[in-house]
C-alpha cells in the first residue's frame, strides 16, 4: 500500500542562532506527533481528508505552532484564527475566518464542508454555526502563551515608536 | 500556519490548514489560509497547505497557480511548487508551502530561513526538517 503525508508548523521558524537543543527537539517532537497521527489513518486505509485532519489537530493542539493554541494575537492582543479543508476528488471545502472558541479551528472548517451548504463562513456566525455543530469550545486564555504574547508586545512597542520593521521571520509569521 | 497534505492508499489527496495569522494583525484581518486558490488547495492533480505572508499569497493565488502550471503546462510537482514558491520571494511573499500529487510524491519548498516541516510515507519513518538540511 503507497500512501504519503506532509506537514508544515509554519515559516516563522525562530532564527538558527537563537534555537537551542532543547527548543529543537520540542519542534520536531510536534512534528513528528502530527505525522504519526496522519499515517495511522492511512496505514489503515483511511482517507486522505481524514489524515490532513488529524495532523493538523495535533499541531492545533502544540503551543510550539501559530494554529489553535498557541496563536498570535492581533493588535487588540485577540486571538482571531482561520482554517481550511479541501478534498481533491470531490473539490468540496470547507473554511471558516475570524474565529476564536472551537479549540480545533480545522474541525470547524471540516463542519462547514460536510455539515453547511457553504464553503466560507465568518467570525460570529460561524461561531454559532459551530455551537450548533456541537464543537468543543475554549475560553480564549486556553489559546495564550506567554512567547506570542511578548511577541505582540514587542511588535507593538516598534509600532509606538516607528523604527523600521527589522522583525525575523519568527516575530513576523509566528 | 500550519498545514498537512496527504496522498491515501486509494490515491484520493486533501489539504488543511490552519492559523492563528500575524503577530499584531488588524483585527479583522483575514490571510491565505482560508482563501481557496491562494493559502489552501486540492484537485485531483495536487494538493497544497501554504504558509507566509497571506496578501502576497493571495494576490499571486500561489497555490491555484501550481495547479494550473501542473495541469495545462504539464509541469511535475516540483518544478511547479519551487518556480512559484520563487516567485513569491521575489514579490515580497515571504514563506513556504507543502504539496503532494497523485503519485504521492511531495515537495516542501520555502523562500526564507526555514520552515517546520515533515513527511512519513508508508514505510511509517518520519522525517522532520526545519532549516535547509
Amino acid at each position: 500500500m503507497r500512501f504519503s503525508l506532509a506537514i508544515h508548523g509554519g515559516a516563522g521558524t525562530r532564527p538558527r542562532e537563537a534555537m537551542t537543543g532543547e527548543a529543537e527537539a520540542g519542534f520536531r517532537a510536534g512534528l513528528s506527533r502530527a505525522l504519526l497521527s496522519g499515517c495511522r489513518v492511512l496505514e489503515k486505509g483511511g482517507p486522505a481528508l481524514e489524515a490532513v485532519t488529524q495532523a493538523v489537530i495535533a499541531l492545533e493542539d502544540d503551543p510550539h505552532f501559530n494554529a489553535g493554541r498557541g496563536s498570535v494575537y492581533t493588535s487588540s492582543s485577540t486571538h482571531e484564527m482561520d482554517a481550511a479543508v479541501m478534498d481533491g476528488a470531490s473539490r468540496k471545502a470547507g473554511a471558516v475566518a475570524g474565529i476564536c472558541g472551537p479549540r480545533n479551528p480545522v474541525l470547524a472548517a471540516r463542519a462547514v464542508m460536510e455539515k453547511s451548504e457553504n464553503v466560507l463562513l465568518i467570525g460570529q456566525g460561524a461561531m454559532a454555526f459551530c455551537r450548533e455543530q456541537g464543537l468543543a469550545f475554549e475560553e480564549s486564555a486556553y489559546f495564550d502563551t506567554p512567547e506570542r504574547f511578548a511577541a505582540l508586545q514587542a511588535e507593538l512597542e516598534r509600532r509606538r515608536l516607528k523604527r523600521e520593521d527589522t522583525r525575523d521571520d519568527a516575530a513576523r509569521h509566528g | 500556519t500550519v498545514g498537512a497534505v496527504a496522498c491515501d492508499a486509494a490515491g484520493n489527496l486533501a489539504a488543511a490548514t490552519s492559523t492563528g495569522g500575524m503577530t499584531g494583525k488588524l483585527p479583522g484581518r483575514v490571510g491565505d489560509c482560508p482563501v481557496f486558490g491562494a493559502g489552501t488547495w486540492a484537485d485531483e492533480s495536487c494538493a497544497i497547505s501554504a504558509t507566509g505572508h497571506g496578501e502576497v499569497f493571495i494576490r499571486y493565488a500561489a497555490a491555484h497557480e501550481i495547479a494550473a502550471r501542473m495541469r495545462l503546462g504539464k509541469q511535475s510537482l516540483a518544478k511547479a511548487a519551487e518556480a512559484v514558491v520563487a516567485e513569491l520571494g521575489i514579490q515580497g511573499g515571504s514563506g513556504g508551502l507543502v504539496a503532494i500529487d497523485a503519485a504521492g510524491e511531495v515537495a516542501l519548498p520555502f523562500n526564507c530561513a526555514g520552515m517546520y516541516r515533515g513527511r512519513i510515507g508508508a514505510d511509517g519513518i518520519a522525517w522532520t526538517g526545519i532549516y535547509r538540511e
